[in-house]
């Protein structure tokens, strides 16, 4: 999912 | 890529600025303690995922935005306590916690508990620096390494802007991340002005002081 992939961010 | 690169260290620079000033000066004057607790909540509320965080970069970050907050916490509160002026710090952060909390009840992306806590992070980082920010209107002016302090945290989620931009083209999902986006804008807006007196005043080499 998207998000999931920006959670990747601090 | 290069734009959250340097978003992050320069995250990590504002901390070690921070401690540098205190350790340097013996002294936490002009630091507003709300802020940092704030910042200790920001951290702990998005991090609930820390131990199943796959990536070395951002479990390293992790875990040390959240050893240095505390160590922060812990100068301000104990070590040099004394020197941390409680009557200029008076701004009422139960409007930053209503803010963020209202958000993150109202539009999260999931309703589960790491989902909310994730949203009401990310819009109270947005506003965490507003106690920071009054509390030198109030004084009128900061050491130089406040100021440094300050420019630095504060470039750190301007840095993120050009990242999402860049992740937006390089990425084939073309997402947008709304939450993380529009409080990041919001809370890069909130230190314009202060980035216009530090480029204006600190960064030509005088004192910084507001109008």
């Amino acid at each position: 999912g998207s998000k999931e992939e920006f959670k990747d961010e601090l | 890529n290069i734009f959250r690169v340097l978003g992050d260290f320069s995250h990590l620079a504002s901390i070690f600025i921070l401690l540098h000033k205190i350790q340097q000066l013996k002294s936490c004057s002009g630091i507003s303690f709300k802020s940092q607790v704030l910042y200790m909540l920001v951290y702990i509320t998005r991090y609930l995922d820390l131990p199943w965080t796959s990536s070395p970069y951002n479990f390293i970050f992790k875990v040390l935005f959240i050893s240095s907050e505390l160590y922060i916490i812990y100068l301000m509160a104990r070590a040099y306590k004394p020197t941390n002026d409680p009557n200029l710090d008076t701004f009422h952060v139960e409007f930053l916690l209503g803010f963020a909390g209202l958000l993150a009840l109202l539009f999260p992306y999931k309703y589960t508990i790491l989902e909310v806590f994730w949203a009401f992070s990310i819009w109270l980082e947005s506003v965490a620096i507003l106690p920071q920010l009054f509390m030198l209107q109030r004084t009128g002016e900061a050491e130089a390494m406040t100021a440094h302090y300050i420019a630095a945290l504060g470039m750190y989620r301007a840095l993120y802007i050009p990242n999402w931009i860049y992740r937006y083209f390089s990425e084939p999902t073309h997402k947008v991340d709304t939450i993380a986006v529009t409080a990041g804008i919001l809370q890069t807006i909130l230190y314009s002005d202060f980035f216009w007196i530090y480029y204006t005043k600190v960064m030509r080499g005088e004192k910084f002081k507001l109008p």
